[in-house]
């Protein structure tokens, strides 16, 4: 039982520090267990975004936790990952920078799996690789499925 | 396995559409208040969610179509999730495998498989064999990016337990 | 005591109106007594975007919920002005559309007050009459004034 | 009545600035984590909040400058509002009033009003004069406008109540 969660553990922790250190340019984060009470005690995230001082997730903007708290969740799905991601405006606390980033993500993850996102944001969009836009009239919902290429226009 | 389309009908906003679901990344925009989320509660709703407030209504028979600005109430909704399964994932299921459900305005929902009506245990069941759950954490529902940004210590160690 | 409070509802209730019909391109919302109980009841909100039936603010998508919210707040303001306002990141649920609607509002309050509004999106900060530009290094923020007319390049 | 400057001396992720602020609408812009939050909160900090949590902080001594990546933390806090009183809206006070709130490491305040030391209690007094709360519903704090969203009938009927 131990063993196994020390396995999972070490094994999300590794794909947290690659996944934090991609999204934000080469900063550092760590997946910490707590040192008096490793076996039952809970996970602190502490993270060293680029050109500052490390700190616990806690003490960070709403960009910076969306994006610490945005690599453990690919973290995870990189060590048992399901077939397919429904992300609904998720991008509500980034900048565009890191909207761009995060796509990025998005994107190469979707050679695994798939990905359907929801977004009010121009910089998610543009990485998709096909979109649908919705619309509303009458209070009837009607869907548009516009190829990429359209969009580019 | 993978999702290839979803059927709605009566589903909210929703009279009836069908969208196919393509391979890698899929964006669906547009103006506030259009459907956009309406189509994820499609789909919580279709794999099996038990609780009406997680698809923001009420009641399950708010989630009925009320006929918009001109139309009548429908008397029931419905969903229809295809996944292709050519990669034979679940074993025991066909290369391609229907799952309906459907609430009726008292509230009352049935669930088919392959077009033969069936318990939401077995769909679970079905579903849980290609690690999809109506719940999991692959789904993250408008707002929750708050909730995942204030988790606890301990609710991020029991997720890992939860996997361990 | 009873008249103080009707008072300052109808008026209040009156703002209310005005703002989300011009927030919403015509729609129409009234803020509501409990009928049983108007004197100690709770005030429900209930609002008709254009092309929609009436509905109460707890059924509407996010970017409905927050126009009618921030009608409700802009209509005590009017009733009650402060000196100023202060909002940050009030528009992570909008689209682009209804975020140009909000930075109106705002432009034509800020006649009578002093807004000072944090945001990530572009169509909000065009809207402003002076930026200032806030950035980080090694730990350290500092600011930019940056005036319009140098943003609009 | 209107506020014309702030001045921050160590004050979470600053240094030393001083900002003009002039009528109107201005905007606050920069990446994530640049620091824009942090000068809301030093407003709402020397209006007088009394949480640190409300500033986003476990205790009132993290609000101290920690330093960055290369200097040395510092031993207080301090953030000065300049307002505007020209209209003399608060007949009590000069043309221009200076409102001084710093904070030491061991979480002690030192409230100032034109240069003389004075309570927390007085500087409420004199705002309140102005309608200016610390914790107003004129200041929407970031991810707040998602509690206003959820806010009750009995809450929205509560904000009437104070008013009339
Ligand atoms: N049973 C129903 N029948 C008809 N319309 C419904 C029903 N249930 C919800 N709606 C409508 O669906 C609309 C909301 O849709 P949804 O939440 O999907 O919008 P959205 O595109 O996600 O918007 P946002 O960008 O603001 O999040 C609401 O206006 C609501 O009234
Ligand atoms: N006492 C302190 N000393 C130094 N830096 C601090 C202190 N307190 C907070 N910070 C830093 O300030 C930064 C956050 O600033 P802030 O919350 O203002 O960002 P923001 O510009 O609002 O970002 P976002 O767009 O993500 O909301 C954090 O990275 C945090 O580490
Ligand atoms: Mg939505
Ligand atoms: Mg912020």
């Amino acid at each position: 039982k131990k063993d196994i969660f020390m396995e999972t553990f070490e094994n999300i922790a590794m794909n947290f520090r690659r996944i934090f250190s991609q999204l934000s340019d080469g900063g550092s984060a760590d997946l910490l267990l707590d040192e008096d009470n490793p076996l039952e005690g809970g996970l602190m995230i502490k993270a060293k975004p680029v050109g500052k001082n490390p700190q616990y997730i806690e003490l960070m903007s709403g960009g910076e936790k969306t994006i610490t708290a945005l690599s453990f969740i690919f973290a995870i799905q990189r060590y048992q990952p399901a077939p397919f991601y429904i992300l609904d405006e998720i991008d509500m606390f980034l900048d565009d920078d890191n909207i761009r980033k995060v796509s990025e993500l998005i994107k190469n993850s979707s050679k695994e799996a798939q990905f359907i996102v929801v977004s009010l944001r121009e910089h998610l969009m543009t990485s998709a690789s096909q979109l649908f836009g919705v619309s509303i009239e009458e209070g009837v919902s009607k869907i548009v499925g516009v190829e990429l290429e359209e969009v580019a226009d | 396995i993978k999702i290839s389309r979803l059927s709605l009908r009566n589903f909210k906003s929703f009279k009836r559409i069908s969208i196919p679901i393509p391979d890698g990344f899929t964006a669906i925009v547009g103006p506030n208040g259009s459907g956009k989320s309406n189509i994820i509660d499609a789909i919580c709703f279709v794999l099996g969610r038990s609780s009406a407030k997680s698809l923001r209504a009420e009641r399950f028979s708010d989630l009925i179509f009320n006929g918009g600005k001109k139309g009548k109430p429908a008397d029931k909704a419905e969903v229809t999730l295809y996944l292709d399964n050519s990669g034979m994932e679940i074993p025991s299921q066909p290369k391609e495998i229907k799952i309906y459900r459907s609430v009726d305005a008292s509230g009352n929902s049935i669930y088919k498989l392959n077009g033969k009506r069936t318990t939401r245990s077995e769909i679970l069941e079905i579903l849980s064999a290609a690690k999809i759950q109506p719940d999991g954490h692959n789904i993250i529902l408008q707002g929750d990016i708050t909730r995942i940004i204030e988790m606890s210590p301990l609710e991020r160690r029991a997720i890992i337990d939860e996997i361990a």
